[in-house]
């Protein structure tokens, strides 16, 4: 398996609950 | 039609007039007034009362009501600032405002911040960002071990944790954000630039108004 490089808040900011913009696809 | 009585326009609970909210926000009076197109669309999804409740905020998010997510969940309590489990129309600008493309990096920084401390101690934890890992990773395809999961979290905490006190405080997720500015990616919604030609509805009322149509 590939090393993960990302730092855990990189990680957390791929949350859907976080995309605000599907809000605006109403 | 709908639930107003007369041809008088009833303004819902925490409706706040369009020139007194762009006066405190990023946005102009016209966008607010656009925004509130949208507003009435999410807050009579379930139930029409002119607020925007948990359920509905996750229907307009994930189109399906029953998601439970806890970033979203987050959002909605930061959104809902007199803490009573919805969010009315002037919450909902001046929330909104943070995501502006205009709006000022610090206030994106501290709202970024606030909704990380989880248990709102005035501290982003390592459990906290761990639980936040795992929250993500479950509603991924992505799985990682635990020994993965806690090597990140070192690695994280190293660079982060400047003070080595286990914590990040604000000074510390400032000068993170600031090396890493992609994680303010989320903290910017490019639609807000043109939420007046998203939502026109309003404009087509102004100009019969004016009875320039």
């Amino acid at each position: 398996s590939k090393p993960v490089t990302m730092n855990a808040f990189e990680l957390i900011s791929l949350s859907s609950g976080l995309n605000l913009s599907s809000l605006f696809e109403t | 039609m709908g639930c107003f009585h007369s041809k008088k326009n009833k303004v819902p609970p925490g409706y706040e007039d369009p020139s007194i909210l762009a006066s405190e926000t990023t946005f102009s009076v016209s966008e607010v007034e656009a925004l509130y197109e949208l507003f009435k669309k999410i807050s009579s999804s379930v139930v029409n009362d002119g607020l925007i409740h948990k359920e509905e905020f996750q229907l307009a998010l994930f189109k399906n009501r029953k998601r439970e997510n806890l970033f979203a969940d987050r959002v909605f309590d930061l959104f809902d600032l007199k803490q009573n489990g919805v969010i009315d129309f002037s919450e909902f600008v001046r929330s909104l405002s943070v995501f502006h493309p205009n709006a000022p990096l610090e206030d994106k920084i501290v709202f970024a911040f606030r909704l990380y401390d989880l248990r709102q101690t005035g501290y982003i934890e390592r459990e906290e960002v761990k639980q936040m890992v795992v929250a993500l990773l479950s509603e991924s395809d992505m799985k990682l071990s635990d020994e993965v999961i806690e090597s990140i979290l070192d690695k994280t905490f190293v660079e982060a944790d400047t003070k080595h006190d286990g914590r990040i405080d604000l000074d510390e997720w400032k000068s993170l954000v600031l090396r890493h500015p992609s994680l303010m990616k989320n903290m910017t919604l490019p639609y807000l630039k043109d939420i007046t030609t998203t939502f026109p509805s309003f404009i087509f009322h102004s100009e019969l108004d004016d009875g320039s149509a």
